[in-house]
């Protein structure tokens, strides 16, 4: 078979490569689902004879490799896993620091500056429930990330909570504490 | 990630199948 036919054919693959590279670029892009379909089809291309069973296996392994770049996108935007961990844990700390920026500036409206605020709860402590309900997330290796390159993420319920202090120096005593 | 998993492995096992 020439090298043209072969080409042609994981030509396709390529393409894909390059759209799910450039649209995908923060929650993480799928790698091993065009890879994997496009070794298979050269695979085939250099090995199998008949060439109504190449074209089946390239055309079949395309559509497959679309339903899997497309799983992906789903299982990445869906909330239960990250192709980047380092970029998704970034977004979830920069979160927990607006949580606890917000409790600072509540805490220093609540209380007087010549007061001491007692260790508790923000939530009770300037009477906004939301501080209650706050998360905290981590991304973790699963058994098939070698291969996925994907990692689940971990949830936990949390709290934002002050270790109590003056109202000046508050910024280091707050903390998000898992419940 | 079930679903992922199992297209993965039917595109390597009709690979092997067509290649041999």
């Amino acid at each position: 078979r020439p090298w043209s036919h072969i080409l042609l054919a994981v030509s396709p693959f390529l393409v894909l490569a390059v759209l799910t590279r450039l649209l995908l670029s923060a929650p993480g892009s799928p790698v091993i689902e065009w890879l994997v379909p496009l070794a298979g089809v050269l695979v085939v291309g250099f090995l199998c004879k008949s060439n109504t069973l190449f074209t089946v296996y390239a055309v079949g392994a395309f559509v497959a490799s679309l339903v899997l770049c497309g799983n992906y996108i789903l299982l990445v935007h869906g909330g239960g896993y990250t192709g980047r961990p380092s970029v998704s844990e970034h977004g979830w700390r920069a979160t927990e620091l607006n949580s606890i920026r917000a409790a600072e500036a509540d805490l220093q409206k609540t209380f007087r500056e010549d007061t001491v605020v007692p260790e508790g709860p923000v939530a009770t402590l300037v009477g906004n429930e939301e501080y209650n309900h706050v998360e905290r997330a981590y991304a973790r290796r699963t058994w098939h990330t070698w291969l996925t390159g994907l990692y689940a993420i971990e949830r936990h319920d949390a709290l934002v909570w002050c270790q109590g202090g003056e109202p000046g120096v508050l910024h280091d005593r707050i903390v998000i504490r898992e419940k | 990630m079930t679903l992922h998993l199992s297209l993965l492995g039917l595109i390597v096992v009709f690979a092997l199948i067509g290649a041999s």
